[in-house]
């Protein structure tokens, strides 16, 4: 498996549906401070299943969705999808995609999808495991936290090995 | 679950003593488990000696060294297990021109199996990758994705630029 | 002491403003004391609001516009009281080069009345300083400082890296 | 009062004696990663009379005396002098200067200097305080730690007022 797509709804600064191609080898993502490159960042980890706020850099999950900007209203609802593509037909038929997807509305209502699906988070994270994407751990470095690594206590640093193990 | 913990303790320790001499050019670093403890307790101590410098202690290493040293780990971890795709936010911040350039040496390296996107502000960085994407505010508080050509590095942050007040 | 205290807050709240407001282009900010506090214990509240956005809290700000901020706080402390002698040590790391250069402006106007040092691996920062000193291990492990000709910045780290192994 | 030099011998990795011109207007130091810019940060912030190790990135005290390199013998030593300028002769004659100096030795024997003259801790922040360079507060920022003055809680920030009060 390997990732084909991330897209973002209503995710923090991307009020428009917005489409980010994956490609093979190294691709750079530049921006002035505070465009929304870290909301990318966000977006991955949001969707992989991540329950903590604080992990988003927000006080509260429904930060995450769009609150609006200058003549424009807030969104309704927050969404992320990451599309993989299925080479060996571990999943679906060979050649074919599947799409992770998480979203929240204002409501409150919250939901993971498999390709368009509604299925529970725990469904997604054996998926995610299986194809080897992981869950977060040491393929995801949010900004400023490579410092952490080395200041973390001999027990926190565990938590990487774990996920690798 | 133990003996599984134990080998892919040894794995990364392998790599992580290997890719931190590359990225430091000598010196010796090494992970252990916690001593007399069971394995799957164990915290992760580290230990980093400089090439040509006597100390040890991972509190005296600089800000560049800390972050090349946390990158050696991160890189490690990834050899051992290698995940399909890789984010990292700004991990270049803190490193001098010769320290990014090794850095990218040893991601490139990896970056046959495994799709890597880095957000960075660092010029070296940039012309290391083969495409970029920018992310801008062309209306102010919404995100969205554009198209960087590469030829016009010097200048791509600028030209990015949130229109002027 | 306590009038003292509360002319100083009210002074270092005006430059607050006034600075954060051209950092930023635009937006607003303050501080203020904890509500229902004695001057002498309260603590000092921030908030800012960038301009073109809704968001409030810091938490959601980017890692540049957190620096930019601090660094509005700390400039705005500085021109209350102002010192003779101020050395930053590589606060520039996080900004891209926009904001690099309007810091760099509002130093310099400082810089009449007060001697500034900064360490800093930025090029725009280097270029705009009026004098370069080096400081490099030619013999590894010992610090000694050398003087670095503006003429050859583009190389300047390169030519002062420690001795090749 | 005015800075004009600062000199170091057998502080962490400064192991000859150095002597650092401070000039009007901004300078820039600039250096590959772990060659000792911080160190100098961290000099000045002794002199003036630190008494957190953790503040000087140490683990103990001595950790800053020079523990020696590849072919050198640790230092004897710590030793940091600033040397002001007294333009208007208000501690010594005008036009004088006045060196405040701080030693450890590896003795634990450790002393603060005035003009060459053995003083206490006290007498040497009482000068500092009134000659306007203050003690630390927000004159001198280290590595890293620009984002703590957001992160920190109201109560801690009181710290920087305080000063400038
Ligand atoms: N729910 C939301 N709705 C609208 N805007 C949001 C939301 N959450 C965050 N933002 C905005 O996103 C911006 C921050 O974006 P982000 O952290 O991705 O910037 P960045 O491109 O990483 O910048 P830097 O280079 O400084 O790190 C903030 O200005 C914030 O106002
Ligand atoms: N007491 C000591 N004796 C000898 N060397 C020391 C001592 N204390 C610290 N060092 C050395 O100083 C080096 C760190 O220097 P410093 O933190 O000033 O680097 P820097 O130039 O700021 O680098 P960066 O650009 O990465 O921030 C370390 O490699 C450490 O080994
Ligand atoms: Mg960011
Ligand atoms: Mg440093």
């Amino acid at each position: 498996m390997y990732l084909k797509r991330i897209e973002l709804e209503g995710f923090k600064s991307f009020a428009d549906r917005t489409v980010i191609p994956v490609e093979r080898g190294l691709t750079g993502i530049v921006g002035p401070n505070g465009c929304g490159k870290s909301n990318v960042v966000d977006a991955l980890i949001w969707v992989m299943g991540e329950r903590s706020a604080k992990a988003l850099r927000a006080d509260a999950m429904d930060d995450v969705i769009f609150k609006g900007a200058e003549g424009r209203a807030s969104a309704p609802y927050a969404m992320v999808e990451i599309i993989l593509g299925d080479e060996k037909g571990e999943i679906v038929e060979a050649g074919g995609e599947v799409a992770v997807g998480r979203r929240l509305f204002k409501t409150g209502e919250a939901e993971f999808l498999l390709n368009g699906r509604k299925v529970r988070r725990k469904d997604v994270r054996e998926l995610l495991m299986d194809t080897g994407l992981g869950v977060r751990g040491y393929m995801v470095l949010a900004q400023g936290k490579i410092a952490a690594v080395l200041e973390a206590n001999p027990a926190e640093r565990r938590s990487i090995f774990e996920e690798a193990a | 679950c133990r003996e599984r913990f134990v080998e892919t303790f040894e794995l990364v320790q392998g790599h992580f003593e290997q890719i931190f001499r590359r990225l430091f050019r000598g010196g010796k670093a090494e992970i252990t488990l916690t001593a007399d403890m069971d394995p799957l307790d164990a915290g992760i101590e580290i230990t980093a000696r400089l090439p040509g410098k006597n100390t040890k202690k991972l509190s005296l290493l600089s800000g560049g060294e800390q972050t090349l040293t946390a990158l050696s780990l991160l890189l490690a971890v990834f050899q051992s297990r290698p995940s399909p795709f890789c984010l990292l936010d700004e991990v270049d911040a803190a490193l001098d021109d010769a320290n990014v350039e090794r850095f990218i040496d040893v991601v490139q390296e990896f970056s046959d199996n495994t799709q890597f996107m880095v957000v960075t502000h660092n010029r070296i960085t940039m012309s290391r990758c083969e495409r970029l994407f920018g992310v801008t505010m062309r209306k102010r508080g919404v995100s969205m994705l554009v198209s960087v050509d590469m030829a016009d590095i010097p200048s791509s942050e600028a030209s990015m630029s949130p229109s002027e007040q």
